[in-house]
């Protein structure tokens, strides 16, 4: 009967996009540290 | 009954595969015990100056781990004196995650960045003149004073006035 | 020059490898010692690009590797030392960012070779030390090539691409089916944040064939181990990950499941009802689907009803590699009832025995949804091109959509029970969102209940669409409409069949889902 997909650990109401904070296939706690940034060449 | 046909979970060979179910299920228990750890994905986080100086050890050696927290920048977002520090993160700690977080709450403070003066300007009133291209008004922009004589040389904040913002600048 | 014979050639490596290391541990913050030392390498002979190329990239995994160590600290905790991969790593990225290049060929034209000495060595070390290969020094070198790539500037887009398929064809030699040892760090890293998204991102949706074909890797490797419903700890822990990352897709890249959900469906098993729920339920973004059990919903008047949906798999492959694509159209094109081809249809779906053992089914499941699919959208053209050429017509329907029923009216009475699942499974597996193929084969499941002679085939029409809907969430709309449409509209007269009351479960069973449907 597969199983209640809310409990992996994703917030699947979220608004933002998953990717950013997803740490692994097989961890159910978001990604720690610095998601990932771009910064502008014209930044520097 | 009314399904496919039962498995066959033995030793037959795997579609397309060089190995067969039984080689699979044991190097894929061996790999159960040696799976990727949080830690092996998160990268030193030492941030370098680019000119070191030594400073006594009672001086915190290591960033905060609050610089990394993008609440924290919006907060500072939020109270005048704060934006001086964005401004600082800004420009004295390039390439950083800081910077990301300092840029990102600017433009949240309706800063727009100017790619060819590497300036932050804000609208002091609506433009005068607002096309396609560019918009021309008087603005607020953060600038380094630099008067050698001068006491309070240093960064400020300045207005300008009658002046175009071409968009083609705008980052 | 560096010497030919092996033993010397290492310990020059090795040399280099420890000057690579002090400069890149000087707190300078400038590149210049970096840059110098790469031209050097340059100027030795080692960057051209040829065996002894290989042999130096080959000789520094290796020492870096050996390196990697979990060192008991004094708080017990375990330190993984990944000190020597991070400098490699750094060497690598430094090479590929400094290396002077001939005119006109492109920086990373060394990244393809370190890559394939990465995947060689990998293969090697896993099957030399079988249970004893350790993945991890080898994930994070590709998690530190990945980062240090990533931060590449966006504005060499055509530089982020190169960088994202080389990778992407590195993981697919990696698979694992070919590397089994390395198949929970492939599995990490081929979703990881820093390159899923950006394969699926941007660049046109070039990346998207990478990743769908990533996937089918793993749901290859996967399936002979799914066909049991029950799974052991280990497998259920490797597809919870699958789930997660279906999930992530779900939500993030829809699109890229709904274009890609034919073939997905060919390598996941029909045990595997909640995974394939997933990749049905899919819709693109801009959609907004109307509540399943909206009172007298008219779906037909949907506007997306009237848009064939994309697909980027290749349907008819499974029908061209059995030569029976030429014989389709022939019987689409002329409908001749004296040929053989339907009483030879259900022969032609059968494996040879040989197959049929390790492929756990009597039938080619990928031969049965490539004709099922490529034969409705044959008829789905044509009736949609006299739709638009005779709005109002009365006219019966254009031969070939009645060659097409011919064919599912064939195959649905002459298949036994396996044959028939996988035939029905195959028309479920289009009862997606609202666009022509849901409606078409929501229409010819119905048709295909109602016209039944046995009251076994009305059976297997409601288990495919029960075994469906009983699973946890999500369910596809396709198949919700289909169902409601079933138990409510009476000409199919549903809650008198026997099977509707063939024991208290069964019924409550079905009170339960039509109640949840609305």
């Amino acid at each position: 009967l597969g199983i209640d997909l809310t409990t992996l650990g994703l917030n699947l109401n979220s608004s933002e996009n998953l990717h950013k904070t997803f740490a692994s296939p097989w961890s159910d706690e978001p990604a720690k540290g610095e998601p990932e940034f771009m910064i502008p060449e014209c930044y520097h | 009954d009314l399904g496919a046909i039962g498995d066959n979970i033995g030793g037959n060979a795997n579609s397309g595969g060089v190995h067969d179910l039984v080689y699979n299920t044991q190097m894929l228990e061996a790999a159960f015990y040696k799976l990727p750890q949080p830690k092996d994905s998160e990268r030193a986080k030492s941030y370098t100056p680019r000119h070191p100086a030594a400073t006594p050890p009672s001086y915190p050696q290591v960033q905060a781990p609050i610089v990394n927290n993008p609440a924290f920048w919006e907060r500072l977002g939020l109270d005048t004196l704060g934006t001086d520090t964005l401004f600082f993160a800004f420009y004295y700690q390039p390439n950083t995650y800081q910077q990301y977080l300092a840029a990102k709450e600017l433009k949240k403070q309706s800063w727009r960045y100017h790619r060819k003066y590497y300036t932050w300007f804000q609208r002091h009133e609506e433009p005068k003149i607002a096309t396609d291209d560019f918009e021309k008004g008087t603005y607020v922009y953060f600038d380094f004073h630099l008067a050698n004589d001068d006491p309070n040389q240093g960064w400020c904040q300045r207005i300008k006035a009658d002046f175009k913002f071409e968009y083609s600048f705008l980052e | 020059v560096m010497e030919p014979d092996a033993s010397s050639f290492q310990k020059q490596v090795s040399l280099l490898f420890a000057e690579w290391y002090r400069l890149s541990e000087l707190p300078s913050g400038t590149d210049t010692p970096c840059i110098r030392f790469v031209i050097q390498l340059h100027q030795n002979g080692l960057l051209r690009g040829d065996d002894i190329t290989e042999r130096f990239f080959r000789v520094l995994l290796e020492i870096s590797v050996s390196h990697f160590g979990e060192v008991m600290q004094s708080s017990q905790q375990v330190q993984s030392s990944f000190l020597a991969i991070d400098i490699y790593a750094k060497l690598v990225y430094s090479i590929l960012k400094h290396c002077p290049v001939d005119q006109g060929s492109s920086k990373l034209f060394l990244l393809p070779k370190i890559l394939a000495v990465t995947v060689r060595s990998i293969q090697k070390d896993a099957d030399e030390k079988k249970e004893d290969f350790n993945p991890r020094p080898y994930y994070r070198l590709f998690i530190n090539w990945l980062l240090d790539f990533g931060s590449l500037d966006p504005v060499h887009d055509g530089i982020n691409f190169q960088v994202l398929s080389a990778f992407a064809n590195a993981f697919h030699a990696l698979q694992p089916l070919k590397v089994p040892a390395f198949s929970f760090a492939w599995l990490e890293l081929v979703s990881h944040r820093t390159f899923m998204p950006k394969l699926l991102a941007g660049n046109s949706q070039k990346g998207w064939p990478f990743l769908h074909r990533l996937l089918v890797d793993l749901f290859q490797f996967m399936e002979p181990f799914l066909r049991n419903a029950e799974m052991g700890e280990l497998i259920r822990f490797l597809y919870q990950g699958t789930l997660r990352v279906l999930l992530v897709l779900l939500h993030d890249f829809p699109e890229f499941l709904c274009d890609f959900h034919f073939s997905f469906c060919d390598v996941i098993p029909p045990s595997c009802i909640q995974m394939r729920n997933i990749i049905l339920s899919a819709f693109p973004r801009n959609m907004r689907l109307p509540d399943p059990s909206t009172p007298n919903l008219k779906i037909d008047l949907l506007d997306e009803m009237s848009l064939a949906p994309r697909i980027l798999s290749e349907v008819d492959a499974a029908l061209k590699a059995k030569q029976m694509k030429a014989d389709v159209d022939e019987f689409l094109r002329t409908r001749q009832q004296s040929s053989p081809f339907l009483s030879d249809l259900k022969q032609r779906l059968l494996l040879p025995p040989s197959e049929a053992s390790h492929a756990g089914t009597c039938y080619n499941v990928p031969l049965i949804n490539s004709l099922v699919l490529y034969v409705g959208m044959q008829a789905i053209q044509l009736l949609q091109a006299r739709n638009r050429s005779q709005p109002q017509s009365v006219s019966s329907d254009p031969l070939a959509a009645k060659a097409a029923l011919d064919i599912f009216q064939t195959l649905i009475r002459d298949l036994d029970t396996e044959g028939r699942y996988l035939f029905l499974n195959a028309i479920a597996n289009q009862l997606r969102y609202p666009n022509t193929h849901t409606h078409y084969f929501s229409v010819i499941l119905l048709y295909l209940f109602s016209d039944a002679h046995q009251e076994i085939i009305q059976e297997q029409i409601t288990r495919v669409l029960l075994e469906r809907l009983i699973v946890n969430r999500p369910h596809p709309w396709g198949l919700l409409i289909t169902f409601i449409e079933l138990i409510k509209n009476p000409d199919y007269n549903f809650w008198n069949r026997t099977f509707t009351r063939c024991a208290p479960e069964i019924e409550n069973l079905f009170e339960t889902v039509s109640t949840s449907c609305g």
